[in-house]
């Protein structure tokens, strides 16, 4: 996955990502693609949450899948999640939960959960923070204010870091794949510099909705495992999404 | 052309907004949920209408599953055992999940497994 949150010069805050998923889940030789990313593309759909009639949040998710991965709060704040792969992964909470240690969240119940009920960037911050996981994840949180907007690298009990958007220093801009950021991506999946280098030549002038996508479409931020891409603007509340395909020649992952 | 032959770094795309072309595969649909209905209600609609894209991605999984497993037993444990394991999801997920096995006449079991796959792929 690649998730963007970048701020314009008015202060506007726009959030985006590819969602990849797939990797080594059986490759279809015959329409060269992986089966799973393939097979995840036409259940996904937009959900728009309604109590009272009212939207509570707007999501992105798969169907049957009632956890959330990509959503927006309008007015408040929007989040995704990419995968954090470690060997302390989610199979070891969930071999917890199992065996009756069930202090720990699963994470699309978690982001769910903090979508409709977090009332503030700061609460849902909070939330993403201090909440015990069954497995670790990179959460990417933008509020509606100018410098909100952070990754949070988890591991399944702790905060490893908060990384938060810094104007001052003129990173106007966050990019997060499935890599620790103080680290080196691996040198065979660096989506990491290719997104970088695009957001830089795009300047804090001209971000927006549409210049995120073109970075989104680069590869090998688009890849054979990139199932749709989410545009977010928590200040209009608005969420697109586009299924994507990356026709050969393409890397695939 | 750099942007089309490995690493595939050189080019950075423009004026690809609004999508059109070979990378783009069509928009998601919209579907409301709402948070009023009881929990196993919620998603009657969305999974009436996916109801075979369900069908086949829980296939694709299983095939996949028994190129390692021939004998199907790891299916087997899925279809039988995870939903007495997994029974004490919390609500209203739990339910909701009951409410989409039910609908998509598909074994409990495997939605719940769909449901934790993500966590389930963190290794």
């Amino acid at each position: 996955c690649t998730a963007i949150i970048a701020e314009d010069k008015t202060g506007r805050l726009f959030h985006a990502r590819n969602l990849d998923f797939g990797l080594f889940l059986g490759w279809d030789i015959k329409h060269s693609t992986w089966m799973v990313s393939q097979s995840l593309k036409p259940l996904t759909v937009n959900i728009d949450f309604q109590r009272n009639n009212r939207t509570i949040f707007k999501s992105v998710t798969f169907a049957g899948y009632v956890g959330m991965l990509t959503g927006v709060k309008p007015g408040i704040f929007t989040v995704t999640m990419n995968e954090r792969f470690n060997l302390d992964g989610g199979f070891v909470g969930i071999i917890e939960w199992i065996f009756g240690i069930r202090n720990s969240v699963w994470i699309g119940f978690l982001i769910r959960s903090v979508l409709e009920n977090a009332t503030s960037y700061e609460e849902a911050k909070n939330e993403l923070v201090e909440t015990k996981l069954i497995s670790p994840a990179y959460f990417m949180l933008g509020g509606n204010k100018s410098g909100e907007a952070c990754v949070i690298t988890r591991a399944r009990e702790t905060c490893l870091d908060i990384w938060e958007l810094d104007l001052k220093q003129g990173m106007w801009y966050l990019v997060e794949t499935n890599y620790d950021h103080w680290n080196k991506p691996l040198f065979v999946d660096d989506r990491r510099t290719p997104a970088m280098k695009c957001m830089n030549k795009i300047t804090q002038e001209k971000i927006s909705v549409p210049t995120i996508y073109d970075v989104l479409s680069t590869k090998p931020v688009l890849n054979k495992l990139t199932t749709f891409t989410a545009l977010m603007n928590v200040a209009e509340g608005t969420l697109e999404t586009y299924l994507r395909d990356c026709p050969n020649p393409c890397v695939p992952w | 052309r750099a942007q089309d032959v490995p690493p595939f770094t050189e080019d950075c795309r423009s004026g690809t907004y609004p999508p059109t072309g070979p990378t783009f595969k069509g928009n998601a649909s919209w579907y409301i949920v709402n948070l009023d209905l009881p929990p196993e209600e919620r998603w009657n609609s969305i999974i009436k209408d996916k109801k075979v894209e369900l069908f086949n991605l829980i296939q694709v999984i299983k095939d996949f599953i028994k190129v390692f497993d021939p004998a199907g037993k790891i299916i087997g444990l899925v279809d039988d055992e995870l939903p007495l394991i997994l029974d004490s999801l919390p609500s209203p997920f739990l339910e909701e999940i009951k409410g989409i096995a039910a609908v998509s006449e598909t074994p409990l079991g495997e939605i719940i497994f769909y449901n934790i796959f993500y966590e389930l792929f963190t290794v």
